[in-house]
């Protein structure tokens, strides 16, 4: 077994389902599973588990298909079947399963196809701290074996939980090294809530879900301050569970990410005249099927093509009408800007803006105080004049930023520049050459490099464009005629 | 590799594969796609040993075999892409 370094610093762990009828399956049968999943570790070591109807819980298990946020997207039936990752703050202790693989439960009569215990069992091991294992036969071994319905944890994968979280005070398997175990969480104090209609900006901590019917147990735990820091604010949720308050922002609670619609604009601008997408005082709106793009990205599922003082978006179902619309419209910048250089969505889906020497967070619609920041905050040169383009890459989910003929891997865990940059664009991102208009990672997990009216798509195996020739984005992106 | 051993052919699945799942360093597709046919003869026989299959470094029948089969998406090697834990450069 192989432990990957990260452990819980306590026992009793929380789980919860976040998807509604996954992969079509009923929804009590597949939290059954789970949680069958999740006993067998728990039988092994000093481990307990609570389900809860929360995504504060430590380890959120979702069903997901395809590119899913995370950067790995699943690959559709067969191969790839679940992921999860290890202790620690923002996804971590998560599991993802693909909902496009045929998963079934163990009671059910039809086991062709990949049963969901199984996989859950291997996943949590990750969720837990550890990582794969060479020994076959065992658990963590990263190939599907299947299980027996009467599944005992074989020698390796408890040892391995074992070391980690101590064995079962009534059984002791083995020799396993002592240790310091992590301790239970201590039980939260009693606390009045008080309810309140009041329209709160800021995270409650101990707020309660006293009004939701559910078929979760009540949840009333807080987030403990010896636990792993929270959740980022952008997990959502449930969708049933969602007030059926789908034009305003979310606002008694932050932690709710609201959609990016012209509707969430920010409060402050609901003096102006009600939006005129196609009216502007200045006569600079760009011509769609004419013209380069200053930034590009998806935000929220959605991408977002910025020129000049406007943008576009485009959805599922194409381009939206009304666009192009000013920026200012939907993100609270300056009255004053005329552009954005560049724009992506951090992993935490905070939303950055990078305005010549200067860039901006927005949670949603809504600046981040303490915005603008200098460039220089992020470990860029001061003689940095402005960024191109910035991207997450999808070959490995790192944060990249153009600038010229230069460009800066990200870390976003540290919110700094690596070591070992700038590096020349045109030795590592062939064909692509220099002073960039905007690159941007599509739906698709593939990148995109925009220069002039054309683009290139990269290939991020060759590390050289797929096609030296640069393709047009009016027909491309826009839909406009070929001519 | 040395002049008596035959090339080995690995195309971009295969490649992925082993990038993927930790066999080859991440880092090369931003230095190039420039590996050796010994670091991906390596690759290839580190997923051999931790699969149990037989180490061949090549990629035989068993190989192809197992490239298809089923499994969790995470790396097999120790891989900070899934761990938020900062590391020692």
């Amino acid at each position: 077994f192989t432990i990957h370094g990260q452990r819980w610093p306590y026992r009793n762990l929380t789980w919860s389902l976040r998807t509604n009828q996954p992969s079509g399956l009923e929804t009590g049968g597949v939290r059954l599973e789970l949680s069958k999943a999740l006993d067998l570790w728990a039988r092994n070591s000093k481990l307990t588990f609570q389900e809860v109807n929360s995504d504060r819980a430590d380890i959120l298990v979702y069903f997901h298909r395809g590119s899913h946020g995370d950067g790995y997207p699943f690959d559709g039936r067969g191969q790839i079947l679940a992921h999860a990752f290890f202790p620690g703050k923002d996804r971590g202790g998560d599991a993802h399963f693909d909902e496009e693989e045929i998963w079934y439960l163990q009671d059910s009569s039809n086991e062709e196809g990949t049963s969901l215990f199984a996989v859950a069992a291997h996943e949590f091991g990750h969720s837990l701290g550890l990582a794969h294992s060479s020994v076959q036969g065992a658990l963590m071994y990263p190939w599907y074996q299947g299980l027996s319905p009467n599944y005992e944890l074989p020698e390796d994968d408890r040892h391995g939980i074992q070391q980690m979280y101590g064995a079962p005070e009534e059984k002791l398997w083995g020799n396993i090294p002592g240790g310091v175990f992590p301790p239970e969480r201590p039980t939260p104090p009693t606390t009045t809530t008080t309810t309140t209609t009041t329209l709160a900006t800021t995270y409650r901590p101990w707020r309660t879900r006293p009004t939701r019917p559910n078929h979760y147990p009540d949840y009333g735990r807080p987030r403990r301050p010896d636990r792993y820091p929270s959740k980022p604010d952008y997990r959502t949720e449930r969708p049933d569970y969602r007030p059926q308050r789908p034009h305003k922002p979310h606002r008694h609670h932050t932690t709710t990410l609201p959609a990016i619609t012209t509707t969430t604009v920010r409060p402050t601008i609901s003096q102006r005249p009600r939006f005129r997408w196609t009216q502007s005082p200045r006569n600079d709106v760009p011509d769609k099927c004419d013209t380069s793009y200053d930034a590009i990205s998806i935000i929220r599922r959605e991408v977002f093509i910025f020129k000049g003082r406007y943008l576009w978006r485009i959805g599922d179902k194409g381009l939206y009408e009304g666009y192009p619309a000013e920026i200012t419209r939907l993100f609270n910048l300056p009255e004053d800007i005329d552009h954005v250089d560049a724009v992506y969505e951090r992993p935490d889906k905070k939303i950055v803006f990078f305005i010549g020497k200067k860039y901006y967070v927005f949670s949603a619609n809504n600046l981040e105080s303490g915005y603008p920041k200098p460039l220089t905050n992020l470990g860029l040169p001061a003689s940095l004049e402005k960024i191109d383009g910035a991207m997450v890459w999808g070959h490995n989910s790192r944060t990249y930023f153009f600038s010229g003929s230069m460009y800066w891997r990200f870390d976003e865990c540290v919110n700094y520049v690596e070591l070992d940059y700038p590096r020349d664009i045109s030795s590592n991102f062939g064909g692509v050459g220099n002073d960039i208009d905007a690159v941007f990672q599509w739906k698709d997990g593939k990148t995109y490099f925009f220069k002039g009216k054309g683009f290139w798509l990269f290939d991020d195996l060759r590390m050289k464009v797929a096609h030296e020739k640069q393709k047009l984005s009016a027909p491309f992106w826009m839909g406009c005629p070929r001519k | 590799a040395s002049p008596s051993s035959s090339m080995i052919y690995a195309d971009d699945k295969v490649q992925s594969y082993l990038t993927k799942f930790g066999y080859l360093p991440e880092s090369n597709p931003e230095t190039g796609n420039l590996r050796t046919e010994d670091q991906l003869r390596d690759a290839i026989r580190n997923l051999q040993r931790f699969s149990g299959i037989p180490v061949t470094g090549e990629i035989d029948d068993a190989t192809r075999k197992l490239m298809k089969a089923r499994r969790c998406g995470l790396s097999d090697r120790q891989n900070p892409r899934y761990s938020r834990t900062r590391r020692k450069r």
